[in-house]
């Protein structure tokens, strides 16, 4: 397919091609041509076989790993929430990301140590692989999303001391990773009324996704006491709250040509949808709090 | 436009609106057609979680010579039209395609097993035009 508003030869005026266009990017038609072939690779699943018009077998390729069932859940609460029955994205919702990924760390980087008695004590290696971001999605929000599965149906109250630590891999030496910045914060959940826990981590990581890093590597280490913080917590049996290794969660405005831009549409509808759209410019804060958006609607500003 | 007339055929006025309509409103008129799939169809259902189903609908019918407002249709579509019929038959007649559209949201599995929720842009026909 040519691309658009390139003048290939008009018969008549004897216009030959455009001066940058030559001969060899007319390809066959399957082939793609030469500046769409770097796109392709960026292209999500979808479009991927979408542009290859179904000829790769994409269920060959179905994918090799089986998400987990809990984040699959939760992804799909996430999905009913921002969109119609028919797929369509709710207008009500003035969020600016378009995309969220969700990714579960590697299994061998879990073990879990610690005594019940004392507390749940519950330290995990997370490794998370983000090969799958790609460089047209920034990101705006990150989030550890930590679910529950509790053995023992418990009423109380959970308050826990969280401390979370990147690891640096020098790759050069094989000394054990440095760490290389750590926060510490508390939680304090009503386990009964929560199956999820979200801890906004975007401040943490963001120099590190910033940096376009392929592989994250962080310690995380709670201890956390039944009970109100305000009596005294006591133990009085241990509870296997087993505190499942987190998801990463990653609030995603992807800029490319194919992702749907909502604040396009809160400004204005494009009239010709043929004409080329002009990429509108947006300053958008990483935490997605304090961002600017150029969304005319000011329900939309005052809702933030 | 007075040979047209010379060569209807003598009918009352009543079916004279009516006989003119044709040259307005063609039968086949351009317009927007429904169509629902199902990923399964397409046996991708192994990694579009959501939606199951979806209605890209899609454009069909005949764009008339006069199209003017009734189909959005910018001046160019009537110049090329008269092309087609007075100057050079290869040059197409202008077609029916979309001209709106709505987008999507998909909720798939990737390759690595993570999960992705994306909105995209332009994947369901609402109106259509001649072009």
């Amino acid at each position: 397919p040519h691309s658009r508003g390139r003048v290939v030869s008009d018969k008549t005026s004897g216009l030959l091609v455009a001066p940058e266009d030559n001969a060899s990017e007319l390809n066959p038609l399957l082939q793609l041509p030469k500046g769409a072939r770097r796109g392709y690779a960026l292209l999500p699943p979808l479009l991927k076989v979408l542009s290859d018009r179904g000829h790769q077998n994409w269920e060959s390729e179905a994918p090799r790993l089986q998400p987990d069932s809990r984040a699959l859940r939760y992804m799909k609460r996430l999905y009913k929430m921002s969109a119609t029955k028919e797929g369509i994205p709710k207008t009500n919702k003035s969020h600016l990301y378009n995309t969220v990924r969700l990714f579960t760390p590697c299994s061998e980087c879990k073990h879990r140590h610690g005594d019940l008695m004392k507390g749940d004590v519950h330290s995990v290696d997370l490794l998370f692989n983000l090969d799958r971001v790609t460089a047209l999605e920034h990101l705006l929000k990150s989030v550890l999303l930590y679910s529950f599965d509790t053995s023992v149906p418990i009423s109380s109250s959970i308050t826990c001391m969280c401390h979370l630590s990147v690891k640096e891999h020098d790759f050069s030496s094989q000394v054990c990773p440095s760490v290389s910045h750590t926060i510490a914060f508390s939680l304090h959940v009503e386990v009964r009324k929560r199956k999820w826990v979200e801890i906004d981590v975007t401040s943490f990581l963001q120099p590190l996704i910033a940096t376009n890093r392929r592989n994250i590597h962080m310690a995380v280490n709670f201890t956390c006491l039944m009970g109100d913080p305000q009596q005294t917590p006591k133990l009085e049996n241990s509870v296997s709250v087993a505190l499942v290794p987190p998801s990463l969660l990653l609030y995603l405005n992807d800029t490319s040509e194919q992702a749907y831009h909502r604040w396009n549409s809160l400004g204005h509808r494009r009239k010709n949808p043929v004409r080329p759209r002009q990429r509108s410019s947006l300053l958008v804060d990483p935490t997605g709090d304090r961002g600017r958006e150029f969304s005319q609607g000011k329900r939309a500003s005052r809702r933030r | 436009r007075d040979e047209n007339l010379k060569a209807a055929p003598a009918t009352s006025p009543y079916n004279l609106s009516e006989y003119f309509k044709q040259f307005l409103f063609p039968q086949n008129e351009c317009e927007l057609h429904n169509f629902r799939l199902s990923f399964s169809q397409l046996k991708w259902d192994k990694w579009i979680i959501a939606p199951h189903r979806y209605s890209p609908q899609y454009c069909k019918g005949d764009c008339p010579r006069v199209v003017g407002h009734r189909y959005g249709s910018p001046v160019h579509t009537m110049v090329q039209n008269i092309i087609y019929e007075k100057l050079d038959s290869t040059v197409p007649k202008p077609s029916c395609v979309p001209a709106e559209y709505s987008p999507l949201s998909v909720l798939t599995i990737e390759p690595d097993g993570s999960i992705v929720y994306k909105e995209y842009e332009d994947m369901i026909a609402t109106k259509c035009t001649c072009r």
